[in-house]
């Protein structure tokens, strides 16, 4: 349904922005 | 033969604005039997909020999606990067005698993850 | 093709009226009403959903940039290396 098309891509969403978070954070160490 | 085509044509927006009159009056109907309350929406209110939320799910989705995949291509541009300056750095160790400080262990598991 | 096109705006109306005529009963039986009631309550919690996607988005959109941000200063070290090199 309409609803769980949303959650899914919410989560999915929710996910990639962490990992782009700890990416972003380890790229960063790197970097020093 | 254009007289045929004119004809043809004003059937079809006589056909438009009637379908176009047989929704209004319906909708008018329904609004008139169910007049909304707090919280209660008619189902005319209903049957359009739905069709909203599904185009604003098509948008919002059209957006998503190249986003993510830039986000990708990007993150690989920076992996490339980062190793190869680091086997660089490590050749110019090497042709240097340099002494570089070695990798804390916070470094040490960044590169790691990055490769 | 603009034929079709016709045909399709015309079918798209004729299938609006018959899903606002299915409606036209409904609100009459109480069980149909709190059919509706639900349906208002889940569109409802679906726009919540879709607020919360479109702020997701967003922070993607300022997240994408910060990693071009990075990835464009990281070409620059690299080329730092290699001219040092």
């Amino acid at each position: 349904t309409l609803k769980d098309d949303v959650s899914i891509l919410l989560d999915k969403a929710r996910l990639e922005n962490e990992e782009s978070m700890s990416f972003i954070k380890t790229t960063k160490v790197m970097m020093k | 033969m254009e007289a045929e085509v004119d004809k043809l044509e004003l059937m079809f927006q006589k056909a438009d604005s009637d379908l176009d009159y047989i929704q209004y009056r319906l909708e008018y109907e329904i609004k008139t039997n169910h007049p909304e309350s707090a919280g209660e929406k008619n189902p005319v209110t209903l049957l359009k909020e739905m069709s909203a939320i599904k185009s604003r799910y098509q948008t919002l989705y059209a957006r998503f999606k190249p986003i993510a995949a830039e986000q990708k291509e990007t993150k690989n541009r920076i992996c490339a990067t980062m190793n190869k300056t680091m086997t660089m750095i490590q050749e110019l160790q090497k042709q240097t005698d340099l002494e570089l400080s070695p990798l804390t262990e916070e470094e040490k598991t960044a590169a790691e993850q990055l490769k | 093709s603009e034929l079709e096109q016709l045909c399709c705006h015309v079918n798209e109306k004729i299938g609006n009226i018959r899903k606002t005529l299915s409606l036209r009963n409904l609100g009459q039986e109480p069980t149909l009403k709190n059919v509706l009631n639900k349906i208002g309550g889940e569109i409802f919690a679906v726009n919540e959903l879709l607020n919360k996607l479109e702020l997701e988005i967003q922070y993607q959109e300022q997240t994408n940039s910060s990693l071009k941000e990075l990835c464009a200063s990281l070409e620059e070290d690299y080329k730092d290396v290699e001219h040092l090199k």
